[in-house]
């Protein structure tokens, strides 16, 4: 199966393989007659250039044609020590190097709204601050990560619509193109519950399926169009 | 309007000849 039809119906489609792997994503990509997806990293480092062993710069990759970068996956601020502070430095390279910083955000305990609201603005302010340009946020509280059952979408809607109206009364001073899309496990029917306040989908493991990513491609168009 | 967008990151892949494979069938090649 394809998704070639309903991705081209206005929702933008992003493939993030891994390092190894971006080459042959991208000369795929460019023997398609039409703009089918565009190709992520699923990390970068901050610096363009220097003596930093093993990291891979993102000026690199966007002289690959990567269009955007996953920066502050959950896992790599668990495993790896990623600090806000990198994460921020990150996206501002990504940034400045023409990439679209795709940033993992997300509260680590469940709280109320506004709580749980503003821990997250935390780690969207700074990069809004560095950054020009678009924008994605992938939103995801820790705690619903590996949950037996993740997070009911009145939380999910909640925190999103507090965070997009402080972003809007952010336009005056940072004039950036923010999507802000869902994170965490996705399924079909997740989009619609949402109500249309999260401009797309992050998927994992469940989109290791191209059935599935038709299916999500299809759901995010239809909610969109409405 | 922004455009909307989904992404896959494709983490449990861990063979580049897989990962290309996922992505032919997604672009119908």
């Amino acid at each position: 199966s394809t998704v070639a039809t309903a991705a081209l119906n206005h929702v933008e489609l992003v493939v993030m393989p891994d390092f190894l792997s971006i080459r042959e994503c991208t000369r795929l990509k460019n023997r398609l007659d039409e703009p089918l997806f565009n190709v992520g990293a699923q990390d970068c480092w901050q610096a363009d250039e220097g003596a930093f062993t093993g990291e891979v710069s993102p000026k690199h990759l966007a002289q690959l044609g990567v269009r955007y970068v996953e920066i502050g996956h959950a896992e790599r601020r668990k495993q790896f020590g990623e600090t806000n502070e990198w994460v921020i430095n990150k996206s501002a390279a990504c940034s400045r190097n023409s990439i679209i910083p795709w940033i993992c955000i997300g509260e680590i305990n469940k709280g109320d709204i506004e709580a749980c609201g503003d821990e997250v603005w935390e780690q969207i302010k700074p990069v809004l601050d560095n950054c020009t340009g678009q924008l994605v946020f992938a939103y995801e509280p820790v705690w619903a990560i590996g949950a037996p059952k993740p997070a009911e979408s009145d939380h999910i809607i909640g925190v999103v619509s507090y965070l997009r109206k402080k972003i809007d009364a952010e336009k005056e001073t940072n004039n950036n193109d923010v999507r802000i899309v869902y994170g965490g496990s996705a399924g079909p029917g997740l989009v619609e519950s949402l109500n249309g306040v999260v401009d797309g989908l992050f998927l994992g493991r469940f989109g290791h399926n191209p059935d599935n990513v038709k299916k999500v491609v299809e759901e995010v168009g239809a909610v969109a169009s409405k | 309007t922004r455009q909307p967008v989904v992404a896959i990151s494709l983490k449990m892949y861990f063979d580049p000849a897989k990962t290309l494979q996922f992505v032919s069938a997604l672009a119908g090649i």
